[in-house]
């Protein structure tokens, strides 16, 4: 699970059964109580559960989190959308709701951004492997996360970027990325059975896409993956293909693709490929 | 009933805060202490295992 703390901006991702949307109280508490902000746009996006039964209130149906949200979030927040955007298979969709107020209007240089959500699932069991650690390494979290940062070539995504790493016991793995005012991260969960990575990032159009893809792909080598995409520039079309050009010479197919629109937050792009093999 | 294993797929929440006075917002959020970001994750069941920052951003590796 990962953490960004901007100067306007929180982003938080969390994994397992957390029950993510009640940090939301504490903190426009915080926030307004401690700083004086206030808060004027929410994102919550997620994959589908692979053990949905297991989800603590009130993330145990996507119903139950968008009238959560809406009790939550403070009513400045008036132009709210919640969308489940659909896949040809029903156990993988991406579930989005977006809430802003009024004056939540993007900056021209956040047009030419974008946020990319990968999930991806049945990961090659042997590159998977590489995220068990040693039984008595003596490594302490931090230095066996950089063994497998760069045993895994996570460190060559953006070789410019600062990572900081971390190994759970006796398998897992979480980095974040830092690079200049742009974030990455990644989440392995690699136990056969319910192996689990994703990575994220945001980027500019002119930025490198493929590159970061295909690196991404050759890591993990997964047999299901998403790809979100959430823009402000209209640029949607763009970045959908772009998507595919990168991801289907990797041994995947794009098996479907779906677009949708969000008031003051932009559009969405949420592509699914499996492998080829399949 | 189905063996459950450790849930990969990740709930993600982003949200932007505005305010007036501009001193304030050069930092804004990343003036929270720590034993405030340490309250907002026990709401999530989460505690910081590793962190790191620079001029723009504070990004924590979280346990889970």
């Amino acid at each position: 699970s990962s953490l960004f703390v901007y100067p306007t901006k929180i982003i938080i991702k969390t994994c397992g059964t957390t029950q993510l949307l009640k940090s939301i109280l504490p903190l426009i508490y915080y926030a307004h109580h401690h700083l004086g902000l206030t808060l004027c746009s929410c994102r919550y996006t997620r994959g589908s559960f692979i053990f949905p039964k297991s989800q603590p209130f009130p993330h145990t149906s996507f119903k139950d989190e968008v009238t959560y949200l809406e009790e939550t979030i403070p009513s400045n927040l008036c132009y709210r959308k919640a969308s489940i955007m659909p896949s040809k298979s029903s156990s993988h969709s991406w579930h989005v709701f977006t809430a802003s107020d009024e004056s939540h209007i993007p900056y021209d240089h956040e047009n030419e951004l974008f946020t990319m959500e990968i999930c991806m699932t049945e990961l090659d069991p042997i590159l998977a492997r590489k995220f068990f650690r040693r039984p008595g390494d003596e490594k302490t979290g931090d230095s066996a996360g950089k063994e497998m940062t760069e045993l895994t070539g996570i460190n060559e995504i953006n070789p410019e970027a600062y990572i900081c790493d971390f190994a759970f016991d006796p398998c897992g793995y979480s980095m974040n990325g830092i690079d200049g005012d742009w974030y990455s991260t990644i989440h392995v969960t690699p136990e056969d059975g319910y192996s689990y990575a994703s990575f994220e990032c945001v980027g500019s159009i002119t930025d490198d896409l493929v590159h970061v893809l295909r690196k991404v792909v050759q890591i993990f080598r997964p047999a299901t993956m998403s790809v979100s995409t959430t823009s402000c520039g209209g640029y949607s079309n763009d970045m959908w293909t772009r998507v595919v050009g990168a991801v289907e010479p990797m041994g995947l197919k794009c098996r479907s693709c779906a677009m949708d629109q969000f008031p003051a937050a932009g559009s969405v792009v949420f592509q699914t490929f499996t492998a080829r093999r399949k | 009933m189905a063996v459950s294993g450790f849930e990969g797929f990740e709930k993600r929440l982003e949200l932007h805060f505005f305010g007036d006075d501009p001193a304030l917002l050069q930092m804004g959020l990343r003036k929270l202490d720590f034993e405030s970001i340490q309250e907002i994750l026990q709401a999530v069941q989460c505690t910081v295992v590793s962190a790191v920052g620079n001029s723009y951003f504070d990004a924590y590796v979280l346990s889970e």
